[in-house]
């Protein structure tokens, strides 16, 4: 009858129908600037746009034109992020190395308490000999969820190589060792230096950056630096409990070739999950 | 010659994109540029080809601006103040507050002031072990309670011990906290209730991105802060993050924290971050 095949006629138009350029530059604007203030590299924003702006103009409308723009520029930030990294539940040497009070220390007991419910017996490393009481700070926070920690006084080494030998040595029946390092960032080619010889050293099979949700444009040259002195193979975003978007993750994983494998949430040794790509997309979008 | 849109289109563009790269917030930016713009729309410039220099100019006075805001001198506060002074360290987490103190200490110390220590971080695992060896290798007293004390009774002790010993400086150390924290930042805001702090001091990080802006702003919203402390300026980052503080608290940034060691302290000068940034 007349009604269903008009229905069906209106049905083929909508399906055909093409999102307009000017509508799309509109779109694709706002989302620049959700982008920007996400704290995603701005070469990546555009990057990005012209993507977005590209398929856009090209794919068929189905959703109404800001649902169609935002799929995509969903689709392809999920594209960047990958999967979640999963780490193993075997034994390994897990090494945590980043910027200077970006959450390692904390991330550390986040982390053995994680293996630690998964049945594993974990072991904590103190490899920062640098900051005042960073052996304290670990020591304590072990002493709470009862993971065994050595450092340079369970040995009486005072180079940090000599530290973390002897420390892999004395944990050889525990499951996962962790490895605490100082902060350090990318000009400091002497302390680079240094975790390239550690890891050399140990040969962990987990190299972790631990990242402060809040990283601005930096995020890509110091995920760079790390990345060439040890080969990151997974990321940790931290103080997702305040108001950071974390777009300086999508540059740290496209530097690294990594992903991200968790999200610390607050200070409380519980407070860390498995990272969810969909969960931190639409967070990052608001 | 008149300028019109057209003139300065193209070397706005380039310079909010240097903003931008160099981690000033968009929010700041997206107010500032368009301000600039129309301060140089229907300028007169004898060539035009001094458009971009102009428009170059226009924009350090604009920064120049932000960062002068609420300035005032550290040196000079500390000198005309009533003895002790308290001087309350606050920021988001592993900023840099308790390596801020101990440079500043010893700033103090040697131009001949007598300091003494709050480690009013009284939750967070071997806070007041870091504070306590910087403060010894410093030559500096602590005044700590135990693990989990009220913050506030810890500065409250050490500013009487202050004025019972005639010391002249009280640094205070607080916990890093989140600004989404409700009870954090109650927690905060009686501190400062009780201890009445001579000068708040917000201590964030160089590196941090867009979100300079909402934490400095709640932390001025909630506690209300004097002035700021711009730390890690030596992770090769342009320092963006300090115009983002300066415009959404409307307070001067007064140190920047260059390193780890005691010395890498720099008294914050707008004229030289400015070339710095777009020079
Ligand atoms: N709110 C919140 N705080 C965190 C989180 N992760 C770490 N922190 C806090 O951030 C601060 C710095 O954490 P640390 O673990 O000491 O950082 P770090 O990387 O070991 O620091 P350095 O060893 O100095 O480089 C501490 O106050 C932690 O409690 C998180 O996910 N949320
Ligand atoms: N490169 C560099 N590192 C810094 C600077 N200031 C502080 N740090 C480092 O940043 C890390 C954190 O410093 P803290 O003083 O513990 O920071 P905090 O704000 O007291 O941390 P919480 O009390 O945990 O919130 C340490 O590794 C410091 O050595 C700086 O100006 N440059
Ligand atoms: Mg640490
Ligand atoms: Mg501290």
């Amino acid at each position: 009858n007349l009604s269903s095949a008009l229905k069906k006629s209106v049905k083929k138009i909508v399906a055909s129908k093409r999102i307009d350029k000017r509508t799309v530059d509109e779109l694709v604007k706002d989302l620049q600037r959700a982008l920007i203030q996400a704290d995603v590299r701005i070469s990546l924003v555009k990057e990005l746009s012209n993507r977005v702006r590209e398929r856009a103009l090209t794919e068929k409308l189905v959703l109404n034109p800001r649902e169609h723009v935002i799929k995509i520029l969903y689709e392809e930030l999920i594209g960047i992020l990958g999967k979640s990294v999963d780490i193993p539940l075997v034994p390994q040497k897990i090494m945590m190395v980043g910027l200077n009070g970006s959450g390692k220390t904390s991330s550390c007991a986040k982390l053995a308490r994680y293996f630690q419910k998964k049945g594993l017996k974990p072991a904590v490393i103190c490899a920062d000999i640098y900051r005042p009481a960073a052996s304290d700070q670990l020591k304590q926070l072990c002493a709470r969820i009862n993971v065994p920690f050595f450092d340079s006084n369970s040995c009486g080494q005072k180079d940090v190589i000599e530290i973390v030998k002897a420390g892999v040595k004395e944990f050889s029946r525990y499951d996962v060792l962790i490895i605490d390092t100082a902060g350090r960032h990318a000009l400091e080619s002497d302390m680079i230096d240094e975790i390239r010889r550690i890891g050399a050293e140990i040969n962990p099979e987990q190299r972790l950056l631990v990242l402060d949700a809040s990283i601005g444009q930096q995020a890509s040259v110091q995920a760079k630096a790390f990345d060439e002195a040890i080969g990151i193979t997974g990321i940790i975003i931290t103080k997702m409990d305040g108001t950071a978007k974390g777009g300086g993750a999508l540059s740290a994983v496209a530097e690294t070739d990594s992903g991200i494998a968790f999200l610390g949430t607050g200070e409380r040794v519980e407070d860390f999950e498995r990272f969810e790509p969909d969960r931190f997309v639409s967070r990052l979008l608001g | 010659t008149i300028l019109d849109e057209g003139d300065v289109k193209t070397p706005l563009e380039e310079l909010e994109l240097a903003l931008l790269e160099s981690d000033t917030a968009l929010a700041v930016v997206e107010e500032l540029i368009p301000r600039v713009k129309a301060n140089l729309i229907g300028k007169k410039v004898s060539r035009r080809e001094d458009t971009h220099e102009i428009v170059t100019d226009a924009l350090k006075e604009a920064l120049l601006e932000i960062l002068s805001c609420n300035n005032f001198d550290f040196d000079e506060f500390v000198e005309s103040s009533d003895k002790p002074v308290n001087i309350t360290f606050v920021g988001i987490n592993g900023t840099g507050k308790t390596t801020t103190i101990a440079k500043i200490a010893k700033r103090l110390f040697d131009a001949g002031y007598s300091v003494v220590i709050a480690s009013a971080d009284t939750y967070r695992a071997g806070a007041t072990e870091q504070i306590e060896e910087h403060a010894s290798r410093l030559g500096l007293k602590v005044i700590k309670h135990q693990y989990g004390a009220d913050p506030a009774a810890v500065v409250y002790d050490a500013v009487k011990y202050a004025k019972a010993n005639h010391k002249d400086v009280v640094l205070a150390d607080t916990a890093g906290r989140m600004h989404t924290s409700v009870n954090l930042m109650e927690q905060l805001r009686k501190i400062c209730r009780v201890t009445k702090p001579d000068m708040v001091l917000f201590v964030d990080e160089a590196i941090a991105g867009n979100d300079a802006v909402e934490r400095a702003k709640r932390f001025d919203e909630l506690i209300g802060i004097d002035a700021s402390i711009l730390t890690k300026v030596d992770m090769d980052v342009k320092g963006g993050a300090a115009i983002s503080i300066a415009y959404s608290t409307s307070k001067p940034i007064i140190f920047m924290g260059t390193g780890q060691g005691y010395d890498d302290l720099e008294k914050f000068d707008p004229k030289k971050f400015v070339e710095r940034l777009i020079g």
